[in-house]
């Protein structure tokens, strides 16, 4: 029911996109990166943060529904009301918002039949941290439906709108609340909003690793993606276990605030605590607020009660929250909640049966299991079983990223590979044809 | 208005209880909207969304009752809306 709205009494949201258009243009990147940004409006000016995550616990769950969808405010086909969001609050639905799949949502559209998503989803999110509506003539709260409001990396909110959100929250470090902005808009087109990832177009370096003959520096789950690292690179899997490309990315690129001269990480993790990400490196660790590190970083790994020796890998099982270290085959399990090594370790990795003493990382994976990497294999533990499963170890290249028996991915076994194949006589689809890089499209 | 159908007050009637400006009709005793808080309902919604307060379901006010938005009420349950007793 509709009572009036409070105000969330934690500063970290998780947010999910648990159900996507299914008739839309728009992509299911394009969904979440302009709920990323419709989010990050709000956050930019309050204390809230907000993180994407897979599971199915998410404070804010988005979901694109038709019709009576079961929460009392059935939509109503195209027009007519367009988006709901649940106040905060205690019941389990709080911070939940929904748009009706039956509207044509737009982005970057002249259809003048089209809801602009991203100023629906900014509006709805208002809501979902507590704002009622208003009949204030500038402000995005306002309860109908006015159009695009531009773009998306360059948004401001209204003034009035602002004060609303800091009268909930306070204001944001680094933001100040007297000085009022021009209110004056830029008619620049939007443009496409990218995932807060940095894509870069410059091509890969020369030193770019073969992701399919090698041996991973560190592999993580974070926000519910799979990160494979090695060296100065990283390649991404979507939670659907897709490969966002073949080209892996520049870590100094995306992960901003490692020193420069970092030539590799021992290993990340995903904190459960605050979702923030740890980097291990030596006896040095790093924590990141998204992807930029935070102040006063590096600190040495004792802070965990880890020797200074470092980890070879670090994961949170799934089955108890706890974060476990690994190195030189001993363990240590310990909480982020109350940032302490539990007692009596470390152990044996041997108690881990079946998986291998020394590790290359390990990490959790949204099927509830834990993934243990060494070499170019991996082994998966189930649940709450601390025995590797039968059928391991098995191919991370074959398995995660792509790969085939005998193929390599490097721009010069590439080459390798085409000439080969064309030599053969054989006419399969190539990766790098003539000059042109085919990219993995998950959506 | 002499003009409007009954469709058009119901639908009208329908909205502003949708939206907070009306209390919802009692289905148990059958209890029926009042024309003077009708009236102030629809008054309330114009000045909310910035028309001018006429206090009918003129063509402007049915219009914007046709303009898409989002589903929340525009008056909430506790808020400081006087309540008839």
């Amino acid at each position: 029911t509709i009572t009036t709205p409070s105000k969330w009494s934690k500063r970290h949201l998780s947010w999910r996109v648990r159900t996507f258009p299914k008739e839309s243009r728009l992509g299911h990147d394009t969904v979440r990166a302009l709920m990323y940004y419709a989010l990050k409006v709000w956050s930019d000016i309050t204390p809230l943060n907000f993180h994407e995550v897979a599971g199915t616990d998410a404070d804010i769950q988005i979901d694109f529904s038709k019709a009576d969808h079961n929460d009392g405010y059935p939509f109503d086909g195209p027009g007519g009301t367009v988006a709901h969001a649940f106040f905060p609050g205690d019941h389990h639905t709080a911070g939940d918002t929904h748009f009706d799949d039956d509207e044509a949502w737009i982005f970057r559209s002249t259809d003048a039949h089209g809801m602009d998503l991203f100023a629906v989803a900014v509006h709805e999110f208002g809501h979902a941290i507590g704002l009622a509506h208003t009949s204030a003539t500038e402000s995005i709260m306002r309860p109908y439906y006015q159009g695009p409001v531009g773009d998306p990396l360059k948004y401001d909110l209204p003034y009035q709108d602002k004060v609303r959100a800091w009268q909930l929250y306070g204001v944001r470090e680094s933001v100040s609340h007297t000085i009022r902005p021009d209110v004056t808009r830029t008619a620049d087109p939007p443009v496409l909003p990218e995932l807060p990832e940095n894509r870069s177009t410059v091509p890969p370096a020369r030193d770019a690793p073969d992701r399919c003959n090698i041996h991973f520096d560190a592999v993580a789950q974070i926000r519910g993606e799979a990160f494979f690292f090695k060296g100065k690179y990283f390649w991404r899997l979507t939670r659907e276990k897709h490969l966002v490309s073949l080209r892996p990315a520049q870590i100094h690129r995306f992960w901003r605030g490692l020193p420069l001269n970092l030539d590799s990480v021992d290993a990340v993790y995903e904190r459960p605590v605050d979702h923030k990400i740890v980097f291990f490196k030596g006896d040095k660790y790093w924590v990141f607020k998204d992807n930029n590190a935070e102040e006063g970083y590096p600190r040495p790994v004792t802070d965990f009660g880890l020797p200074l020796a470092g980890v070879d890998a670090a994961f949170v099982w799934a089955h108890n929250e706890k974060t476990y270290f690994f190195k030189d085959g001993q363990y240590w399990r310990y909480d982020d909640h109350t940032r302490q090594m539990d007692l009596g370790y470390p152990k044996d990795t041997v108690l881990w049966k079946g998986v291998p003493t020394f590790l290359d990382d390990a990490m959790r994976w949204s099927d509830g299991a834990s993934y243990f990497f060494k070499g170019k294999e991996y082994w998966r533990v189930k649940d709450s079983d601390v025995e590797a499963e039968e059928g391991y170890p098995r191919s991370i290249g074959r398995d995660w990223l792509l790969c085939t028996e005998m193929q390599s991915d490097s721009p010069a076994s590439d080459i390798n590979t085409t000439e080969t194949r064309f030599r053969q006589g054989q006419h399969h689809e190539s990766r790098s044809e003539n000059g042109y890089e085919v990219c993995s499209c998950t959506s | 208005a002499p003009s409007l159908t009954a469709e058009q007050i119901n639908t009208g009637v329908d909205w502003l209880s949708k939206f907070g400006y009306l209390p919802p009709p009692d289905p148990a005793t059958g209890q029926l909207q009042t024309k003077e808080a009708l009236t102030n309902a629809i008054k309330a919604m114009q000045r909310f969304g910035g028309l001018q307060d006429t206090g009918e379901l003129d063509e402007a006010t049915l219009l914007l009752m046709k303009t898409p938005r989002c589903s929340l009420p525009d008056l909430m349950e506790g808020g400081t809306r006087r309540r008839k007793r």
